[in-house]
């Protein structure tokens, strides 16, 4: 799903 | 964002902050590892290349500069500053550090979520991180006695990956689908390899010394 694409942690 | 995220990350800051302030307020870098620094510069700078193409948060992007511009000044601080490369024990800080670089890209070419040149890199950055702290220990065993600042500064580091994966337990059941096996294991690894320091760091801090 699209949420695992961002890469929102460091 | 959890709590512990933030945690980790103010955590993960504070490391290097306390590594900074050792260096550049007495100009030594005495016990810390170069090797462990350049593999962390490696880390970020593969680990943060989409810092320019995706755009997650004003937060997120001010912590991946600050995490860049910290550990390659650090490594600047300690190769070309001669006062701080003075006090550089190059002959104790001797783990072959490019040994750890080639199998992590090639675990990364094996194991990754997405075959892109981004996620590639991104995936070998976490392997990276998990050992990179190895120079940094056998360092430590050698020098045996350390000052406190490069202890705390050993402590927050592998704290701050550990407070990430209670962030990523509490992510696990809060969000559905959020399964990472790759940044779970190797956040895993990373924090385990504390685990020997840790025990002799609280040995030492319960007994009020530095750490031996």
């Amino acid at each position: 799903d699209d949420a695992s694409d961002t890469k929102d942690e460091l | 964002m959890n709590i512990f995220r933030l945690a980790g990350d103010m955590t993960h800051l504070a490391s290097v902050l306390v590594l900074l302030l050792k260096i550049h307020t007495i100009k030594s870098c005495a016990g810390v590892s170069l090797r462990t620094q350049e593999l962390y510069a490696i880390v970020f700078a593969t680990r943060y290349l989409d810092i320019f193409t995706s755009f997650v948060s004003v937060y997120n992007t001010f912590m991946k500069l600050v995490f860049l511009g910290s550990s390659f000044s650090i490594v600047w601080y300690m190769r070309y500053h001669k006062a701080v490369h003075r006090t550089y024990d190059r002959e104790q800080d001797t783990f072959r550090h490019w040994f750890l670089v080639l199998p992590c890209l090639v675990l990364a070419l094996l194991i990754h979520e997405k075959f892109t040149f981004l996620e590639v890199l991104w995936t070998f950055s976490l392997y990276l991180e998990a050992v990179a702290i190895l120079p940094q220990l056998v360092l430590l065993q050698r020098t045996r006695n350390i000052d406190n600042l490069t202890g705390q500064y050993i402590f927050l580091l592998g704290g701050y990956r550990g407070l990430y994966i209670l962030n990523w337990i509490y992510r696990y059941f809060t969000e559905p689908h959020f399964v990472h096996w790759i940044t779970w294991i190797a956040g895993l690894v990373q924090t385990l390899l504390y685990a020997d320091f840790f025990y002799y760091y609280f040995l030492r801090f319960i007994g009020g010394r530095g750490v031996e």
